[in-house]
């Protein structure tokens, strides 16, 4: 269960706004959406996660004080918050460590071996 | 077709009709093979039909599918990635030549898949991590994925002695017999034509002239050639991108001639 990566993002991407009034308000409900987004995709592996049911009322509570739609657009926190800067920030938020097999597999042993199939012809 | 396996046997087989090419945790293939010519055991593959099966937080299931004359640049929901999901993105279809090359990337699975149409038929090359390809849910039904396993012996043909006697019937100078092929090749003019494009004489050479006398159609020339290019850009060991010996159906002293 990684609701306390979700967590945080929403955190990091609500603890620094240089803007205020409405679009504050509307970045809030950006990342609040991104927040509930994150934790749906968690919600297989936190079954009966005490943290993972606080956050998915914590998400209805804040989402419903700040009048938030629940449709609309997505922040990916890491993206505005800390990749702008970085060159392969493209590669980075196109999904999490787990949908990139190579960077996923390097992290537990040696390169993976790759095997070939072809068919052809008559 | 001939196909090149997991383990890099190299066979060619009958395998009429429907096919399942490889099926894991991740990935479904399956290829329709069609008769070259009416009453001949020699077919093509005329569809393919890969389902990328849902993965994780990355992808949702997808399925993609081509045809003769229908290679499309997308699934069959008209998406061109992985769905909604945070790592949509690590599947991805990439249109290399309208209608002629598709390159299907799963990074997700660290797959990389080729399709092509040459000519009336298609050709399928795929790069997969070892681990996944024998990632079965159902290990007992192993046996049946082509990749895998290869063609059950009463599929295949004797590509061998397909040659043997093609070269038998090469007529001697001055002899009458008939070219072998219904297009005119010889088996000396389609080892010809073939050498063109596929200099060295290895296994994908003779199966271009396998196919050139069986069909007599020359697209099937660059079938073999595309096929090696796909090996080359997708087989993760150069010292076998060439294969030289039919590991399939070889008899004891009837070789593969040498390079």
């Amino acid at each position: 269960c990684k609701i306390l990566k979700c967590n945080a993002e929403f955190w990091t991407a609500t603890s620094v706004s240089h803007n205020s009034g409405t679009e504050e308000a509307s970045e809030h409900c950006t990342a609040l959406r991104a927040y509930a987004h994150c934790v749906r995709r968690t919600a297989r592996t936190c079954r009966g996660d005490l943290a993972y049911h606080s956050a998915v009322h914590g998400i209805e509570d804040l989402m419903s004080q700040h009048n938030c739609s629940k449709e609309g657009p997505t922040s990916q926190p890491r993206t505005r918050t800390s990749l702008l800067s970085l060159p392969d920030s493209q590669e980075r938020s196109d999904g999490p460590e787990i949908c990139h097999y190579e960077r996923s597999f390097h992290k537990h042993s040696a390169p993976p071996n790759y095997t070939h199939c072809g068919l052809f012809g008559d | 077709p001939h196909l090149r396996t997991f383990s890099d046997i190299f066979q060619t087989c009958k395998v009429k009709g429907a096919w399942p090419l490889i099926d894991n945790k991740y990935l479904y293939v399956q290829v329709t093979n069609s008769p070259v010519l009416p009453q001949s055991t020699a077919t093509a593959t005329s569809k393919l039909t890969i389902i990328f099966k849902n993965f994780q937080e990355c992808v949702d299931q997808k399925v993609y599918q081509a045809e003769t004359d229908e290679l499309p640049a997308a699934f069959v929901d008209g998406s061109k990635n992985g769905g909604d999901r945070h790592g949509a993105n690590t599947l991805r279809i990439l249109e290399k030549a309208p209608g002629q090359h598709v390159e299907i990337q799963a990074r997700y699975i660290g797959t990389t898949i080729v399709i092509r149409q040459v000519g009336r038929y298609l050709t399928f090359a795929i790069r997969m991590p070892e681990e996944l390809v024998h990632s079965t849910e159902d290990k007992e039904s192993q046996g049946l994925y082509l990749c895998l396993r290869g063609c059950p012996l009463s599929e295949r043909i004797d590509f061998r002695t397909f040659r043997a006697k093609a070269a038998e019937n090469e007529p001697a100078i001055g002899g009458s017999r008939p070219p072998v092929s219904a297009e005119g090749f010889t088996y000396e003019s389609a080892t010809a034509k073939c050498k063109e494009r596929l200099p060295v004489e290895d296994l994908y050479f003779q199966s271009c002239v396998f196919d050139l006398l069986t069909t007599g159609d020359v697209n099937f020339t660059m079938a073999a050639y595309y096929a090696f290019e796909d090996v080359k850009m997708l087989h993760s060991n150069k010292e076998k991108f060439h294969i030289f010996e039919r590991t399939g159906d070889l008899t004891p002293g009837n070789s593969a001639p040498g390079r």
